[in-house]
C-alpha cells in the first residue's frame, strides 16, 4: 500500500540498498545481482 | 625419385613373398619403375607415361582415375592393397621377358588394372643391397621426422599447460578483483551511511528543537 | 626380441656394404645374436651373457660399462658408430667359421671391443627376406607411430586454441565484470550521495526554522 511504499522509500534507495544500515559483501552482491537481472 | 617398398603374394605363387618396388618421379601417371625381388632373383622394368594413357584408353577409364587406381594398387598401404592381386610369371613365348600383373578384384569378379615387362636383374645383389638399403634410410628418415613431431609434441604439451596455467591464474585474478572491489565498494557505502544517519540524527534533533520553540 | 639393422664397411674388405642385424631381447647385455648379410650370402652368430662377462673381464672393464660401450657399437645411430670399426674374416684353421669383430678408435689408437663366431647361413634368402621384411614392418610402425603422434599434435593444437580463445574470453569477462561492477556501484553511491544531499537540505531549513522560531 502507499503507506508501505512510503515507509521503504525512506529506509530504501531505488536499488534496495539501504540509506542508513551498513551493507556487507552478501547484501552488496544480492543488490548488485538485482540491479543486473531488473536491466 | 620416389620409391615405395611393399611385400606381394602373386596369385601364381601364393607361397612365395616378393618385395615390389614402386619408383616414380612427379606420380605414377607420367610413368613408373618397377623392380620385383624373391631376397635371390630381381626382375625390373618401366611403363612410360604414353603407355599408362593407352592402358587407361584400353580399359575405357578417365586418365585421372585410372591413375588413382594405379596409385591405390601399387603404392598405397597393405589394407587397401588387400583389394588388389598381383601376378608375376614369364612370357610363354619370349624368354627372359617376365609379366607383373595388377588387378583389382571386386566383390566376385576381378578385372586387370595393368601390367609392366619386367627382365631379369643381372646382378640381384646390387637391387637387394639397394632395397635394404633405401629401407634403412627410409626408416632413418622417420625416425628423424618422429623426433622432430616427438619435440613439437612436447612442446605444445608444454604451451597447452602454461596457457591452462594462465587461463587459472586468470579466473584467480578475477575473482580476486571482484573480492577487491567489493571489499572497496562496501568501505565507501558505509562510510555514506552513516553520514546518512548521522544526518538523519541531526535532522530529528533540529525538528525536535524547532518545535519546542515554538 | 628386439633388433636394429645397419650397414657396416668391414676394415677388411670397405668398399663392400655389409647389412648388421643385432638381435637382444631385454639388453645386449643379456647376450645377443649378430646377421651379416652382403646381399648374397648370409652369416649368423649369438654371443651369450657368460661370454660376454668373460669379454668384459677380459679388458678390466666394469661389465655395466663394457655393455653401454657395446649398445653405442651395435645399435645406436649411425654418427656415433663412426667411432667404431667392423671387420669381419673367416677364420684362418677353421674352415666355415667367421669372425665379427667390433672395435672402438680413439683418437690414434683403437681397441678391440669383442667379437663374434659366426657360421655361414645356408640359405641366405630367408635372411635377406627377414631383413627386408622387417624393415618394412619397422617402417610401417613408425609411420602408424608419426601418424597417431601427429593427429596428437594437431588435438594438442586445437585444444591450444580452444584455451587461448578461453583465455581471451576471461580477459573480457573480467573486463566487463569491472565494468558492470564500477557502473552498478556509481548507481548505488549517487543514491547515498542525493540522499545525503536532501538531508542536508531539510537540517538546514530546520535549522533555520528553528532560528527563526527562538
Amino acid at each position: 500500500c502507499p503507506s508501505t511504499k512510503q515507509h521503504f522509500a525512506l529506509e530504501y534507495d531505488c536499488y534496495g540498498d539501504s540509506y542508513c544500515s551498513d551493507t556487507d559483501l552478501v547484501q552488496l552482491r544480492d543488490v548488485f545481482q538485482r540491479m543486473h537481472n531488473n536491466k | 625419385m620416389e620409391k615405395k617398398i611393399s611385400r606381394i603374394y602373386p596369385l601364381s605363387d601364393p607361397k612365395t613373398t616378393y618385395f615390389l618396388q614402386v619408383a616414380w618421379t612427379t606420380d605414377l601417371g607420367s610413368g613408373f619403375t618397377v623392380t620385383l625381388c624373391n631376397g635371390k632373383s630381381a626382375w625390373t622394368g618401366t611403363i612410360s607415361e604414353v603407355e599408362i594413357s593407352k592402358e587407361a584408353s584400353d580399359m575405357e577409364m578417365e586418365r585421372e582415375k585410372y591413375v588413382d587406381e594405379l596409385q591405390k594398387a601399387l603404392i598405397l598401404d597393405t589394407e587397401l592393397t588387400s583389394k588388389y592381386n598381383f601376378d608375376f610369371c614369364e612370357d610363354k613365348e619370349i624368354s627372359e621377358i617376365y609379366h607383373f600383373s595388377y588387378e583389382k578384384n571386386l566383390k566376385d569378379v576381378s578385372f586387370k588394372l595393368g601390367s609392366v615387362k619386367l627382365k631379369k636383374v643381372s646382378d640381384p645383389v646390387e637391387v637387394i643391397k639397394e632395397l635394404i638399403g633405401y629401407c634403412l634410410d627410409y626408416t632413418a628418415e622417420l625416425h628423424v621426422k618422429n623426433e622432430y613431431v616427438q619435440k613439437e609434441n612436447k612442446r605444445l604439451l608444454n604451451n597447452w599447460d602454461d596457457m591452462h596455467e594462465l587461463l587459472d591464474k586468470s579466473v584467480q585474478v578475477k575473482e580476486e578483483l571482484e573480492q577487491e572491489l567489493y571489499s572497496k565498494f562496501i568501505c565507501v557505502l558505509n562510510e555514506k551511511k552513516s553520514k546518512i544517519r548521522s544526518l538523519q540524527e541531526k535532522l530529528k534533533e533540529a525538528r525536535e528543537a524547532a518545535r519546542q520553540n515554538r
